[in-house]
């Protein structure tokens, strides 16, 4: 463990814990897209399998709890408790073109053919692209809450926070792992474009809008 | 054998 995971990780915890107590504060799911959410809670349930068979630290099997039961509390509060709210027009994003090649390239390229590892593999793959049906639902209508952008910027920082904990790994633990770090790698440069409009438009007090 | 790799990350 050290100062980057350590802050990745409650970078993480963050951005679910603000999304859930967005919707549950203003009793909607406006603006957010389930789609994403639900490719989050197939994420840690594809990956978080291992809770089952491994032990590694007390820490991470709370927090692999915590990840879990919160997706799914973020999809029941989107498609069953405030469903009146979810805009599922804007929503329109084809989550079948990212399941499908993600799980092919899951059973090619993987550190070992087996179940477990080529469903942590799948997790991995997936978890980069899973934020793509949000950031297209936020291009449709061409704007974002505020509250919506910070939850969107805590989920990026943990991305880049695991970037500068891979390479304090590589260097102080010789400990690398090709196909976290690529998806990794992906899954930031998604955020970039939204990175910037963070820091120009929300942390100068406008809302985010974009350009029609 | 159950995790040959070691995942010991979120």
């Amino acid at each position: 463990m050290n100062i980057f995971r350590l802050t990745g990780d409650l970078s993480h915890l963050a951005a679910i814990i603000i999304l859930l107590l967005k919707i549950w504060k203003s009793r909607s799911c406006a603006g957010i897209s389930g789609k994403s959410q639900i490719l989050f809670a197939i994420v840690f349930t594809t990956r978080y399998l291992d809770l089952l068979s491994t032990f590694i630290s007390l820490y991470n099997s709370c927090m692999k709890v915590i990840y879990i039961g919160c997706a799914y509390a973020t999809v029941y509060m989107i498609y069953m408790k405030f469903r009146a709210t979810y805009d599922g027009n804007h929503d329109s994003f084809r989550v079948e073109f990212l399941v499908v090649p993600v799980g092919g390239l899951a059973v090619l390229i993987n550190h070992d053919f087996s179940f477990m590892e080529i469903l942590w593999t799948f997790s991995i793959y997936l978890e980069s692209v899973a934020i793509l049906p949000q950031l297209f639902m936020i291009s449709k209508t061409g704007e974002a809450e505020t509250i919506t952008t910070h939850y969107l910027f805590c989920l990026g920082l943990y991305r880049a926070l695991y970037i500068f904990n891979w390479v304090w790994r590589f260097y102080f633990e010789g400990f690398f792992d090709l196909i976290a770090i690529v998806a990794g790698v992906v899954q930031t440069i998604l955020y970039c474009d939204f990175f910037y409009l963070y820091v120009t438009k929300v942390l100068k007090g406008k809302k985010l809008s974009l350009p029609a | 054998s159950q995790d040959p790799v070691g995942h010991d990350e979120l």
